[in-house]
């Protein structure tokens, strides 16, 4: 486990954005939530860039309404170019 | 807009379709309407007609399939994805599978048939996802669509007007000339020899030359450049910039247009951008960058505005004093306004309007005068 933090408990909306971010915006695969770093750097930007194009307020943070966007159905070829 | 990576588009304007198979939730005649009315949605917009097959192979196959159906993107069972499809090209290109798990509906009290075909359908001709919310090709299921009079977003018809141009006149109406895609109007013509670019960088061993919203992409395994909507792998950047290079030591690309800059990973725009040009040091007289290149040895970054330069330190992150300095002084030979910088075989390729100019470091002299697009296999 990384020393500079615990592994924190899992959390199924955290589960559920990052499997979003590697369908639809290249989120690396090898982005794994058990080395969850500090800073989850490559995870919030995901969700940035994925805010910033589906016309949500850019927080980088999984609130209800980024939440509630990423749980509707929808077409699943990726939004951005690998 | 977009449209997907490489700009896949039919060479052909009457393609065929094929219904495969039928989901259970609809009679088939009203699987066979939604498709034909999804279709002509895009017909209504282009030059584009569509012959239904009932066997053999169609350049669209419509399928429906649950879970794992043999193309390693499985869907998913009731909701979340609801269809996929594939860019123009043989075989399975182009194709549209729908995901029967969902409840298929001619109205909106289930998954509507025809909205999702006619976005599917997008795929199927080119396009990909819009970041437009109204547009049909908005990747987000919309559920409170008014069915009964649905339209195309502007959004979705400068689209597919863009890959395949406007449908030709009715005979009723007068002959115009039909105004053809920004394509084949010539405005994109990468062999026209009065091509000039905005901003030519390297990026992960490929070259890039960015030219309105447009950029092509030279990959050392493929002779033959690409040609991309830069909104395809980078939804955020605008169009028409000032320069780009990239720092190789720190696996980014910088991009530049106007007082603002940008950086790249890859397809990640970093964080905490765009920043303002005066944070690297230049002096509020300076609006704008015409070109830039960072050589990878020294370390140093070179900025190109109208006649002068500048030289920026990579390693103490400042620009160096003694600039800027005159572009003729210290590249005699490189002649007019910069547009544009790369380096590379040890040389500097300084791209001025339709000429571009090999320039030796080592001789301090110019060793060949070429055509700006002498890159793109012209």
């Amino acid at each position: 486990y990384p020393l500079n933090g615990a592994v924190k408990e899992e959390n199924p909306n955290m589960d559920f954005a990052q499997k979003y971010l590697k369908n639809y915006y290249n989120l690396a695969k090898d982005v794994n939530q058990v080395y969850r770093r500090k800073d989850n750097g490559p995870v919030v930007k995901k969700i940035q860039e994925m805010q910033k194009f589906l016309g949500l307020e850019v927080t980088g943070k999984l609130d209800s309404n980024t939440l509630e966007v990423i749980r509707k159905p929808r077409c699943g070829v990726p939004d951005v170019g690998q | 807009f977009s449209t997907f990576p490489g700009m896949p588009k039919w060479r052909k304007n009457h393609l065929t379709y094929r219904i495969v198979n039928y989901t259970q939730d609809l009679p088939r005649a009203a699987v066979d309407s939604a498709i034909k009315k999804a279709l002509k949605v895009w017909e209504g917009v282009t030059p584009l007609t569509f012959t239904r097959m009932l066997e053999g192979e169609a350049d669209i196959m419509i399928s429906f399939a649950v879970r794992e159906h043999g193309d390693f993107y499985p869907f998913d069972g009731p909701g979340n994805r609801l269809a996929h499809a594939y860019p123009p090209g043989p075989e399975f290109y182009g194709d549209v599978h729908f995901d029967d798990d969902e409840k298929w509906t001619e109205d909106a009290s289930g998954t509507n048939l025809f909205l999702v075909a006619a976005h599917e359908l997008g795929h199927s001709l080119g396009l990909f996802h819009s970041t437009d919310t109204k547009a049909l090709m908005y990747p987000l299921y919309n559920s409170f669509t008014d069915l009964t009079r649905f339209r195309l977003s502007q959004d979705d018809v400068d689209g597919i007007q863009f890959l395949y141009g406007p449908p030709p006149p009715s005979p009723a109406e007068p002959e115009v000339p039909a105004e053809s895609s920004p394509l084949e109007s010539g405005t994109l013509v990468k062999c026209d020899p009065a091509l000039s670019f905005d901003a030519v960088s390297t990026l992960r061993g490929e070259i890039l030359f960015f030219k309105n919203r447009y950029f092509w992409r030279k990959l050392h395994w493929k002779p033959q450049p690409e040609l991309n909507l830069i909104s395809t792998f980078w939804p955020s950047l605008p169009s028409d910039l000032d320069a780009a290079y990239e720092v190789i030591s720190k696996d980014a690309v910088f991009i530049f247009k106007g007082r603002k800059f940008w950086e790249v990973r890859g397809n990640d725009v970093q964080a905490g951008y765009p920043r303002s040009i005066h944070t690297l040091g230049f002096p509020a007289t300076i609006r704008k960058i015409d070109a830039a290149v960072s050589d990878k040895e020294k370390k140093k970054t070179y900025f190109f505005t109208e006649d002068k330069y500048w030289r920026f330190d990579e390693k103490s992150q400042s620009m160096e004093k003694g600039f800027p300095r005159f572009i003729a002084d210290d590249f005699p030979g490189v002649d007019g306004k910069v547009d544009a910088v790369l380096q590379a075989f040890g040389f500097f390729y300084f791209f001025s309007g339709s000429t571009q100019f090999e320039f030796d470091p080592n001789a301090r002299k110019v060793t060949h005068v070429l055509k700006s697009n002498s890159w793109l296999m012209c």
